[in-house]
Protein backbone atom coordinates (compact mmCIF):
# COMPACT_ATOMS: atom_id res chain seq x y z
CA UNK A 1 0.00 0.00 0.00
CA UNK A 2 2.78 2.25 0.82
CA UNK A 3 4.25 1.78 -2.99
CA UNK A 4 0.61 2.23 -4.16
CA UNK A 5 -0.03 5.73 -2.52
CA UNK A 6 3.52 6.96 -3.62
CA UNK A 7 3.59 9.36 -6.24
CA UNK A 8 4.83 8.10 -9.78
CA UNK A 9 7.99 9.39 -10.36
CA UNK A 10 11.52 8.40 -11.90
CA UNK A 11 14.05 6.34 -10.07
CA UNK A 12 17.82 7.03 -9.83
CA UNK A 13 20.18 4.45 -9.47
CA UNK A 14 22.46 5.45 -6.98
CA UNK A 15 25.83 6.12 -9.19
CA UNK A 16 26.59 8.81 -11.83
CA UNK A 17 29.85 10.43 -14.43
CA UNK A 18 32.02 13.03 -12.26
CA UNK A 19 32.40 14.38 -15.66
CA UNK A 20 30.16 16.02 -18.19
CA UNK A 21 31.67 15.62 -20.87
CA UNK A 22 31.54 12.22 -21.88
CA UNK A 23 32.72 10.17 -25.36
CA UNK A 24 31.40 6.98 -26.97
CA UNK A 25 32.29 4.13 -28.95
CA UNK A 26 30.19 2.17 -31.78
CA UNK A 27 32.13 -1.15 -31.27
CA UNK A 28 29.85 -3.18 -32.96
CA UNK A 29 26.95 -2.51 -35.51
CA UNK A 30 23.74 -3.49 -36.73
CA UNK A 31 23.49 -5.45 -40.23
CA UNK A 32 19.77 -4.30 -39.61
CA UNK A 33 20.23 -0.79 -41.13
CA UNK A 34 23.50 1.19 -42.52
CA UNK A 35 26.09 2.13 -40.33
CA UNK A 36 25.42 5.47 -41.16
CA UNK A 37 21.94 5.32 -40.16
CA UNK A 38 22.99 3.90 -36.71
CA UNK A 39 25.58 6.33 -36.09
CA UNK A 40 22.62 9.07 -36.35
CA UNK A 41 20.34 7.20 -34.82
CA UNK A 42 22.93 6.83 -31.69
CA UNK A 43 24.03 10.65 -32.02
CA UNK A 44 20.46 11.59 -32.03
CA UNK A 45 19.85 9.72 -29.33
CA UNK A 46 22.66 11.28 -27.24
CA UNK A 47 21.38 14.70 -28.44
CA UNK A 48 17.99 13.52 -26.09
CA UNK A 49 20.13 14.04 -23.02
CA UNK A 50 22.33 16.42 -24.50
CA UNK A 51 19.66 19.26 -25.04
CA UNK A 52 18.53 18.93 -21.42
CA UNK A 53 21.10 18.65 -18.97
CA UNK A 54 24.50 20.19 -18.82
CA UNK A 55 26.04 16.92 -20.87
CA UNK A 56 27.76 16.87 -23.83
CA UNK A 57 28.82 13.65 -25.99
CA UNK A 58 31.40 12.69 -28.31
CA UNK A 59 31.89 10.27 -30.53
CA UNK A 60 35.28 8.61 -30.89
CA UNK A 61 36.22 6.36 -33.07
CA UNK A 62 39.53 4.10 -31.56
CA UNK A 63 40.54 5.72 -28.37
CA UNK A 64 39.09 4.69 -25.29
CA UNK A 65 35.42 5.75 -24.56
CA UNK A 66 33.40 6.13 -21.80
CA UNK A 67 30.22 4.65 -23.16
CA UNK A 68 30.78 1.84 -25.58
CA UNK A 69 27.91 0.53 -27.19
CA UNK A 70 27.71 -2.84 -29.21
CA UNK A 71 25.08 -5.42 -30.96
CA UNK A 72 25.04 -8.89 -29.81
CA UNK A 73 23.42 -12.19 -29.77
CA UNK A 74 22.24 -14.85 -27.26
CA UNK A 75 24.95 -14.71 -24.25
CA UNK A 76 27.64 -12.15 -24.66
CA UNK A 77 29.84 -12.35 -22.44
CA UNK A 78 28.21 -10.14 -19.18
CA UNK A 79 26.30 -12.96 -17.51
CA UNK A 80 23.00 -11.35 -18.94
CA UNK A 81 22.34 -13.13 -22.10
CA UNK A 82 19.53 -12.07 -24.43
CA UNK A 83 16.74 -13.60 -25.65
CA UNK A 84 16.51 -13.49 -29.40
CA UNK A 85 13.41 -11.42 -30.86
CA UNK A 86 11.40 -9.16 -28.97
CA UNK A 87 11.00 -9.27 -25.19
CA UNK A 88 14.01 -7.61 -24.06
CA UNK A 89 15.54 -5.33 -26.78
CA UNK A 90 18.69 -3.83 -25.31
CA UNK A 91 20.24 -3.47 -21.29
CA UNK A 92 22.89 -0.85 -20.06
CA UNK A 93 25.03 -0.75 -17.13
CA UNK A 94 24.88 2.07 -14.52
CA UNK A 95 27.85 4.16 -14.23
CA UNK A 96 29.60 2.57 -11.37
CA UNK A 97 29.38 -0.56 -13.67
CA UNK A 98 30.82 1.23 -16.99
CA UNK A 99 27.76 2.58 -18.50
CA UNK A 100 28.65 0.34 -22.28
CA UNK A 101 24.88 -0.16 -24.11
CA UNK A 102 24.17 -3.37 -25.56
CA UNK A 103 21.35 -4.03 -28.30
CA UNK A 104 19.96 -7.52 -28.90
CA UNK A 105 21.31 -7.89 -32.99
CA UNK A 106 18.29 -10.72 -32.82
CA UNK A 107 15.88 -7.68 -32.99
CA UNK A 108 14.68 -5.94 -35.97
CA UNK A 109 16.61 -2.73 -35.88
CA UNK A 110 14.94 0.19 -37.84
CA UNK A 111 15.89 3.82 -38.44
CA UNK A 112 11.63 4.67 -37.67
CA UNK A 113 9.43 2.66 -35.65
CA UNK A 114 7.02 1.75 -38.72
CA UNK A 115 9.76 -0.61 -39.82
CA UNK A 116 10.95 -2.30 -37.08
CA UNK A 117 12.18 -1.50 -33.61
CA UNK A 118 13.29 2.32 -33.37
CA UNK A 119 17.52 2.41 -32.53
CA UNK A 120 17.09 5.66 -31.57
CA UNK A 121 13.90 5.28 -29.26
CA UNK A 122 15.85 2.46 -27.52
CA UNK A 123 19.28 3.79 -27.19
CA UNK A 124 17.78 7.15 -25.74
CA UNK A 125 16.49 4.95 -22.96
CA UNK A 126 19.22 2.58 -22.32
CA UNK A 127 21.62 5.96 -22.14
CA UNK A 128 19.34 7.41 -19.52
CA UNK A 129 20.87 3.91 -17.85
CA UNK A 130 24.26 4.71 -18.97
CA UNK A 131 24.10 8.13 -17.07
CA UNK A 132 22.71 6.58 -13.89
CA UNK A 133 18.84 6.46 -14.49
CA UNK A 134 16.53 3.75 -13.43
CA UNK A 135 13.34 2.84 -14.76
CA UNK A 136 10.69 5.12 -13.98
CA UNK A 137 6.96 4.41 -12.69
CA UNK A 138 5.42 7.19 -14.96
CA UNK A 139 4.67 5.46 -17.97
CA UNK A 140 5.17 8.21 -20.63
CA UNK A 141 8.43 9.09 -19.92
CA UNK A 142 11.08 7.49 -22.15
CA UNK A 143 12.50 6.02 -18.94
CA UNK A 144 9.38 3.49 -18.35
CA UNK A 145 10.46 0.27 -19.03
CA UNK A 146 8.42 -1.18 -21.66
CA UNK A 147 8.88 -0.17 -25.51
CA UNK A 148 6.82 2.83 -26.56
CA UNK A 149 7.05 3.54 -30.89
CA UNK A 150 5.25 6.77 -29.91
CA UNK A 151 8.18 8.19 -28.57
CA UNK A 152 8.08 12.09 -28.32
CA UNK A 153 10.51 13.63 -26.71
CA UNK A 154 11.29 13.43 -23.11
CA UNK A 155 9.18 13.38 -20.23
CA UNK A 156 9.09 16.29 -17.43
CA UNK A 157 9.72 13.04 -15.18
CA UNK A 158 13.29 12.51 -17.33
CA UNK A 159 14.12 15.73 -17.17
CA UNK A 160 13.85 16.45 -14.02
CA UNK A 161 16.04 13.33 -13.22
CA UNK A 162 18.92 13.86 -15.39
CA UNK A 163 18.95 17.38 -13.73
CA UNK A 164 19.27 16.47 -10.19
CA UNK A 165 22.58 14.31 -11.59
CA UNK A 166 24.09 16.91 -14.08
CA UNK A 167 22.35 20.23 -14.00
CA UNK A 168 20.65 21.71 -16.44
CA UNK A 169 21.74 22.92 -20.06
CA UNK A 170 22.80 26.82 -18.94
CA UNK A 171 25.62 24.93 -16.44
CA UNK A 172 27.47 23.44 -19.92
CA UNK A 173 30.88 24.80 -19.87
CA UNK A 174 31.61 25.26 -23.61
CA UNK A 175 29.87 24.25 -26.11
CA UNK A 176 30.93 21.30 -28.23
CA UNK A 177 29.56 20.03 -31.37
CA UNK A 178 29.20 15.97 -30.56
CA UNK A 179 30.26 15.88 -34.27
CA UNK A 180 33.52 18.06 -33.53
CA UNK A 181 36.44 14.90 -34.91
CA UNK A 182 38.59 14.34 -32.15
CA UNK A 183 41.84 16.46 -32.51
CA UNK A 184 43.90 13.91 -30.52
CA UNK A 185 43.26 10.70 -32.30
CA UNK A 186 46.26 8.98 -34.24
CA UNK A 187 45.79 7.31 -37.35
CA UNK A 188 45.33 3.89 -36.23
CA UNK A 189 48.77 1.88 -36.95
CA UNK A 190 48.88 -1.03 -39.52
CA UNK A 191 48.33 -4.16 -37.54
CA UNK A 192 51.73 -5.51 -36.72
CA UNK A 193 51.57 -9.25 -38.66
CA UNK A 194 53.66 -12.21 -37.89
CA UNK A 195 55.03 -11.87 -41.23
CA UNK A 196 56.61 -8.52 -40.22
CA UNK A 197 59.02 -8.20 -38.04
CA UNK A 198 57.39 -7.11 -34.99
CA UNK A 199 59.80 -4.15 -33.40
CA UNK A 200 62.66 -5.27 -31.37
CA UNK A 201 62.78 -8.81 -29.98
CA UNK A 202 61.56 -9.03 -26.65
CA UNK A 203 63.78 -10.12 -23.21
CA UNK A 204 64.20 -13.35 -23.33
CA UNK A 205 62.29 -13.30 -19.98
CA UNK A 206 59.71 -12.44 -21.26
CA UNK A 207 59.60 -14.31 -24.33
CA UNK A 208 59.03 -17.75 -22.25
CA UNK A 209 55.26 -16.95 -21.98
CA UNK A 210 55.45 -16.83 -18.64
CA UNK A 211 53.47 -14.89 -16.49
CA UNK A 212 51.83 -14.06 -13.03
CA UNK A 213 48.78 -12.44 -13.83
CA UNK A 214 46.93 -11.33 -17.04
CA UNK A 215 43.72 -9.08 -17.59
CA UNK A 216 41.57 -7.24 -20.32
CA UNK A 217 40.34 -4.04 -19.03
CA UNK A 218 37.66 -2.30 -20.49
CA UNK A 219 38.84 -0.26 -23.57
CA UNK A 220 40.26 -4.43 -25.10
CA UNK A 221 43.61 -3.87 -23.91
CA UNK A 222 45.41 -6.26 -22.50
CA UNK A 223 47.76 -6.24 -20.11
CA UNK A 224 50.54 -9.29 -18.88
CA UNK A 225 52.44 -9.06 -15.32
CA UNK A 226 55.87 -10.45 -14.70
CA UNK A 227 57.60 -9.63 -11.64
CA UNK A 228 57.80 -5.60 -11.02
CA UNK A 229 57.39 -5.69 -15.28
CA UNK A 230 54.26 -4.99 -17.75
CA UNK A 231 53.40 -5.25 -20.74
CA UNK A 232 50.69 -4.42 -22.88
CA UNK A 233 49.66 -7.05 -25.56
CA UNK A 234 47.19 -5.97 -28.70
CA UNK A 235 46.29 -9.03 -31.33
CA UNK A 236 49.88 -9.82 -33.02
CA UNK A 237 51.53 -9.86 -29.48
CA UNK A 238 53.34 -7.21 -27.40
CA UNK A 239 53.13 -3.29 -27.95
CA UNK A 240 56.31 -1.92 -28.96
CA UNK A 241 58.21 0.31 -25.89
CA UNK A 242 57.58 -2.71 -23.73
CA UNK A 243 57.65 -3.93 -20.47
CA UNK A 244 57.75 -1.04 -18.80
CA UNK A 245 58.11 -0.65 -14.64
CA UNK A 246 54.51 -1.66 -12.77
CA UNK A 247 56.22 0.46 -10.20
CA UNK A 248 56.02 3.88 -12.58
CA UNK A 249 52.94 2.46 -14.36
CA UNK A 250 50.63 1.06 -11.80
CA UNK A 251 52.45 2.18 -8.26
CA UNK A 252 52.96 -1.04 -7.41
CA UNK A 253 56.34 -2.72 -5.99
CA UNK A 254 56.94 -6.29 -6.51
CA UNK A 255 54.94 -9.40 -8.22
CA UNK A 256 51.26 -9.30 -9.00
CA UNK A 257 49.61 -12.60 -8.12
CA UNK A 258 46.31 -11.48 -9.52
CA UNK A 259 44.29 -9.29 -11.43
CA UNK A 260 40.56 -9.08 -11.87
CA UNK A 261 39.03 -6.55 -14.77
CA UNK A 262 35.12 -6.00 -14.61
CA UNK A 263 33.19 -2.86 -16.18
CA UNK A 264 35.82 0.30 -15.27
CA UNK A 265 37.61 -1.37 -12.42
CA UNK A 266 41.03 -3.49 -12.29
CA UNK A 267 42.10 -5.22 -9.26
CA UNK A 268 45.56 -5.86 -8.65
CA UNK A 269 46.37 -8.14 -6.36
CA UNK A 270 49.18 -8.65 -4.04
CA UNK A 271 49.88 -11.04 -1.00
CA UNK A 272 46.61 -9.92 0.96
CA UNK A 273 46.41 -6.54 -0.22
CA UNK A 274 43.93 -5.22 -3.44
CA UNK A 275 45.05 -2.39 -5.29
CA UNK A 276 42.11 -0.69 -7.23
CA UNK A 277 42.28 1.70 -10.24
CA UNK A 278 38.99 2.95 -12.51
CA UNK A 279 39.83 3.10 -16.07
CA UNK A 280 43.68 2.97 -14.99
CA UNK A 281 44.04 5.88 -12.31
CA UNK A 282 44.37 4.39 -8.41
CA UNK A 283 41.29 4.43 -6.50
CA UNK A 284 41.31 6.69 -3.70
CA UNK A 285 41.08 4.34 -0.08
CA UNK A 286 43.10 1.48 -1.69
CA UNK A 287 45.11 -0.51 -1.43
CA UNK A 288 42.62 -2.59 1.47
CA UNK A 289 42.91 -5.91 2.64
CA UNK A 290 41.50 -8.55 0.05
CA UNK A 291 39.09 -9.78 3.09
CA UNK A 292 37.88 -6.28 3.42
CA UNK A 293 37.20 -5.94 -0.37
CA UNK A 294 35.89 -9.65 -1.17
CA UNK A 295 34.59 -11.51 2.28
CA UNK A 296 35.80 -14.77 2.54
CA UNK A 297 38.26 -14.74 -0.54
CA UNK A 298 41.76 -15.87 0.88
CA UNK A 299 44.96 -13.73 0.17
CA UNK A 300 48.12 -15.06 -1.70
CA UNK A 301 46.16 -15.79 -5.00
CA UNK A 302 46.46 -17.70 -7.97
CA UNK A 303 44.30 -16.19 -9.96
CA UNK A 304 40.96 -13.87 -10.47
CA UNK A 305 38.72 -13.94 -13.28
CA UNK A 306 35.48 -13.21 -14.80
CA UNK A 307 34.17 -16.71 -16.18
CA UNK A 308 32.55 -15.75 -20.07
CA UNK A 309 30.45 -19.18 -19.32
CA UNK A 310 28.35 -16.76 -16.42
CA UNK A 311 29.97 -13.20 -15.88
CA UNK A 312 29.89 -14.18 -12.57
CA UNK A 313 33.69 -13.29 -10.36
CA UNK A 314 36.17 -16.58 -9.77
CA UNK A 315 39.08 -16.65 -7.63
CA UNK A 316 41.64 -19.34 -7.61
CA UNK A 317 44.15 -20.94 -5.30
CA UNK A 318 45.95 -24.17 -5.44
CA UNK A 319 43.72 -26.71 -5.56
CA UNK A 320 40.53 -24.93 -5.02
CA UNK A 321 38.20 -22.23 -6.64
CA UNK A 322 35.94 -19.45 -4.95
CA UNK A 323 32.61 -17.76 -6.83
CA UNK A 324 32.35 -14.52 -5.30
CA UNK A 325 29.17 -13.24 -5.04
CA UNK A 326 29.17 -8.99 -5.47
CA UNK A 327 25.09 -9.01 -4.04
CA UNK A 328 26.13 -10.84 -1.01
CA UNK A 329 29.35 -9.65 -1.22
CA UNK A 330 31.31 -12.51 -0.01
CA UNK A 331 31.74 -15.73 -1.70
CA UNK A 332 29.08 -17.60 -2.16
CA UNK A 333 28.00 -20.66 0.01
CA UNK A 334 29.24 -24.36 -0.31
CA UNK A 335 33.04 -22.70 -1.24
CA UNK A 336 35.44 -23.31 -1.89
CA UNK A 337 35.67 -26.05 -4.11
CA UNK A 338 37.85 -28.30 -5.83
CA UNK A 339 39.76 -27.26 -8.91
CA UNK A 340 38.69 -30.47 -10.61
CA UNK A 341 35.33 -29.14 -11.51
CA UNK A 342 36.80 -27.64 -14.38
CA UNK A 343 38.21 -31.03 -16.14
CA UNK A 344 42.00 -30.73 -17.58
CA UNK A 345 43.00 -27.67 -15.56
CA UNK A 346 46.20 -27.98 -13.90
CA UNK A 347 46.59 -26.63 -10.11
CA UNK A 348 48.47 -23.71 -8.95
CA UNK A 349 47.50 -21.77 -12.27
CA UNK A 350 49.24 -18.34 -13.14
CA UNK A 351 46.60 -16.42 -14.63
CA UNK A 352 43.56 -16.67 -15.65
CA UNK A 353 41.85 -14.47 -18.85
CA UNK A 354 38.73 -13.57 -20.65
CA UNK A 355 39.36 -12.56 -24.03
CA UNK A 356 36.73 -12.30 -26.76
CA UNK A 357 34.04 -14.11 -25.09
CA UNK A 358 36.01 -16.59 -23.69
CA UNK A 359 38.49 -17.81 -21.25
CA UNK A 360 41.69 -18.62 -21.12
CA UNK A 361 43.81 -20.71 -18.19
CA UNK A 362 48.21 -19.93 -18.16
CA UNK A 363 50.86 -21.99 -16.52
CA UNK A 364 54.47 -22.37 -16.91
CA UNK A 365 54.16 -20.69 -20.21
CA UNK A 366 51.57 -22.72 -21.45
CA UNK A 367 47.89 -22.15 -21.88
CA UNK A 368 44.16 -23.99 -22.12
CA UNK A 369 41.38 -22.42 -23.79
CA UNK A 370 37.84 -23.41 -21.73
CA UNK A 371 34.68 -24.81 -23.68
CA UNK A 372 32.17 -23.11 -21.22
CA UNK A 373 29.64 -25.18 -22.96
CA UNK A 374 31.22 -28.92 -21.70
CA UNK A 375 32.71 -26.83 -18.65
CA UNK A 376 35.95 -28.89 -19.72
CA UNK A 377 39.33 -27.64 -21.50
CA UNK A 378 38.24 -27.46 -25.21
CA UNK A 379 39.28 -30.59 -27.31
CA UNK A 380 41.68 -29.80 -30.92
CA UNK A 381 42.34 -32.17 -32.78
CA UNK A 382 44.85 -30.64 -34.83
CA UNK A 383 46.65 -28.86 -31.89
CA UNK A 384 45.86 -30.01 -28.13
CA UNK A 385 46.03 -28.11 -25.16
CA UNK A 386 48.17 -26.99 -23.82
CA UNK A 387 49.66 -24.46 -26.12
CA UNK A 388 52.86 -22.99 -25.84
CA UNK A 389 51.97 -18.95 -24.53
CA UNK A 390 54.84 -17.48 -25.81
CA UNK A 391 53.90 -17.27 -29.47
CA UNK A 392 49.94 -17.17 -29.35
CA UNK A 393 49.90 -14.37 -26.33
CA UNK A 394 53.40 -12.70 -26.94
CA UNK A 395 54.06 -12.71 -29.91
CA UNK A 396 57.93 -14.25 -29.69
CA UNK B 1 0.81 -23.25 2.96
CA UNK B 2 2.71 -22.23 -0.19
CA UNK B 3 2.73 -21.45 -4.12
CA UNK B 4 3.86 -23.74 -6.83
CA UNK B 5 4.07 -22.05 -9.89
CA UNK B 6 1.59 -23.16 -12.45
CA UNK B 7 3.21 -23.03 -16.22
CA UNK B 8 1.91 -19.64 -17.01
CA UNK B 9 2.17 -18.62 -13.51
CA UNK B 10 5.95 -20.02 -13.66
CA UNK B 11 6.50 -17.71 -16.60
CA UNK B 12 5.16 -14.91 -14.62
CA UNK B 13 7.20 -15.12 -11.46
CA UNK B 14 10.27 -15.65 -13.85
CA UNK B 15 9.88 -12.30 -15.06
CA UNK B 16 9.15 -11.15 -11.85
CA UNK B 17 12.48 -12.46 -10.21
CA UNK B 18 14.32 -11.32 -13.76
CA UNK B 19 12.84 -7.27 -12.96
CA UNK B 20 13.98 -7.08 -9.40
CA UNK B 21 10.36 -7.67 -7.86
CA UNK B 22 10.77 -10.45 -6.32
CA UNK B 23 13.66 -12.85 -4.70
CA UNK B 24 12.92 -15.78 -6.37
CA UNK B 25 15.60 -18.65 -7.29
CA UNK B 26 14.27 -21.52 -9.28
CA UNK B 27 17.26 -23.25 -8.79
CA UNK B 28 16.84 -23.40 -5.52
CA UNK B 29 12.87 -23.79 -5.42
CA UNK B 30 12.17 -22.18 -2.09
CA UNK B 31 8.86 -21.88 -1.45
CA UNK B 32 6.67 -18.47 -1.80
CA UNK B 33 3.73 -17.48 -0.14
CA UNK B 34 0.64 -16.54 -2.17
CA UNK B 35 0.17 -13.66 -0.53
CA UNK B 36 4.06 -12.33 -1.39
CA UNK B 37 3.50 -13.46 -4.66
CA UNK B 38 0.62 -11.48 -5.24
CA UNK B 39 1.89 -8.20 -3.54
CA UNK B 40 4.52 -8.49 -6.26
CA UNK B 41 2.37 -8.78 -9.18
CA UNK B 42 0.35 -5.60 -7.91
CA UNK B 43 3.64 -3.80 -7.67
CA UNK B 44 4.67 -5.08 -11.24
CA UNK B 45 0.84 -3.49 -11.71
CA UNK B 46 1.24 -0.39 -10.62
CA UNK B 47 4.31 -0.06 -12.31
CA UNK B 48 3.16 -0.93 -15.66
CA UNK B 49 0.19 1.07 -15.12
CA UNK B 50 -2.90 -1.67 -14.98
CA UNK B 51 -5.20 -2.08 -12.67
CA UNK B 52 -3.84 -3.50 -9.44
CA UNK B 53 -5.70 -7.59 -9.45
CA UNK B 54 -2.76 -8.43 -7.85
CA UNK B 55 -3.94 -11.97 -10.27
CA UNK B 56 -1.33 -13.05 -13.10
CA UNK B 57 -4.05 -12.35 -15.41
CA UNK B 58 -4.45 -12.04 -19.19
CA UNK B 59 -4.05 -8.56 -19.59
CA UNK B 60 -0.68 -8.84 -16.83
CA UNK B 61 1.16 -11.63 -18.80
CA UNK B 62 0.03 -9.95 -21.64
CA UNK B 63 2.28 -6.84 -20.73
CA UNK B 64 4.84 -9.05 -19.63
CA UNK B 65 5.39 -10.53 -23.00
CA UNK B 66 5.57 -7.31 -24.44
CA UNK B 67 9.11 -5.78 -25.85
CA UNK B 68 11.27 -3.97 -23.36
CA UNK B 69 14.67 -3.11 -21.76
CA UNK B 70 16.49 -5.92 -20.11
CA UNK B 71 17.58 -3.16 -17.08
CA UNK B 72 15.81 -4.62 -13.65
CA UNK B 73 12.81 -2.29 -12.85
CA UNK B 74 13.44 -2.76 -9.14
CA UNK B 75 17.07 -1.71 -7.99
CA UNK B 76 18.08 -2.85 -4.75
Amino acid sequence: SDAAARKKRYALQGSKWQKKHLTYKIASHTTDISRRDTENAINKAFKVWEAESGLTFRQVRSSKADIEIKFAEKAHGDGDPFDGPSKTLAHAFFPQFGGDAHFDEAEKWAVSADKGVSLFIVAAHEFGHSLGLSHSDVNQALMAPFYNPNYDGLHDDDIRAIRILYGSPSDKHRPQSSTTPPRTTRKPRPGITRQTTTTKTPPVGACNGRFDAITMVRNGTTYAFKGDKFWKLNDQGMEPGYPKSTKKIWGLSGKVDASLSFGAYTDLFQGDVIHRYINGIPMHGYPKRISEVYKGIPSKLDTAFVWSGNGKVYFVKGDKYWRYNPSLRKSDNGYPRPLSVWKGLPERLDAALKWKDRTYFFKNGYYWRFDDERVEVAQSLKTPYPRRSDAWWLGC
Amino acid sequence: TGAHPAPTQSKGVDFLARFGYIDYNPRLGNIMSQHDLSAAVMNFQRFAGLEQTGQLDHITLEKMDSPRCGNRDVVG
